[in-house]
């Protein structure tokens, strides 16, 4: 455990409670995307399947717990609970693009042809494009509640931090996940475009609104 | 190279 990996942890769970106490307490999901949601909480239950089969460390398996049990009351809050506010005129990028050619590509590359192993392959696939559904909202609204902006800038912020935790893992380990960092890299990517408008417009206190 | 099963990453 390093200090970038840590607060790259953290961050991670800053946006996941950060969205949930957002949703809970406009008692709305308005420009919250239903379909990124299920996408993470499959990513989560696919990849922490090992929950049942190692051990790690108490902090390791509090984290995948907390993240999982997140992430269903994310999605129950949006499917559910606060069903009417949600703007599935606008959430309509079809997941199934997503899902199909990830498992594809879980069943060709990955580390190890068992199930456990694929199921985690597929989960870091997954990952890496679970908020494509999130920023193609964004791009048809045009617009971004700031808090909405703050998520996305943690949950980037998070994937950022855990590249600087492999290059330090690479230099001082010698360790590396080839899979892990490949996607990791394709997912901080996407977030590119987003962190420059977030830093020209939100920091500067102006919602985030696409150039028309 | 890392064993599939020492996943300590989140």
């Amino acid at each position: 455990m390093n200090v970038f990996r840590l607060v790259g942890d953290l961050s991670h769970l800053l946006a996941i409670i950060m969205l949930l106490k957002k949703i809970w307490s406009s008692r709305s999901c308005a420009g919250i995307s239903g379909k990124s949601q299920l996408l993470f909480a499959l990513v989560f239950t696919t990849r922490y399947l090992d929950l049942f089969t190692s051990f790690i460390s108490v902090y390791n398996t509090s984290m995948k717990v907390i993240y999982i049990l997140c992430a269903y009351a994310t999605v129950y809050l949006i499917y559910v609970k606060f069903k009417a506010t949600y703007d599935h005129n606008h959430d309509t990028f079809r997941a199934e693009f997503l899902v199909v050619p990830v498992g594809g590509l879980a069943f060709l590359v990955n580390h190890d042809f068992t199930p456990l192993e694929i199921l985690w392959t597929f989960s870091i696939y997954l990952e890496s494009v679970a908020i494509m559904p999130q920023l193609f909202m964004i791009s048809k609204t045009g617009e971004a509640e700031s808090i909405t902006s703050h998520y996305l800038f943690c949950l980037g912020g998070y994937r950022a931090l855990y590249i600087i935790n492999w290059l330090y893992r690479f230099y001082s380990e010698g360790f590396f996940d080839l899979i892990a960092i490949v996607a990791g890299c394709v997912q901080t990517i996407l977030y590119c475009d987003f962190f420059y408008l977030y830093i020209t417009k939100v920091i500067y206190g102006q919602k985030l609104s696409l150039p028309a | 190279y890392r064993q599939p099963h020492e996943k300590d990453e989140l």
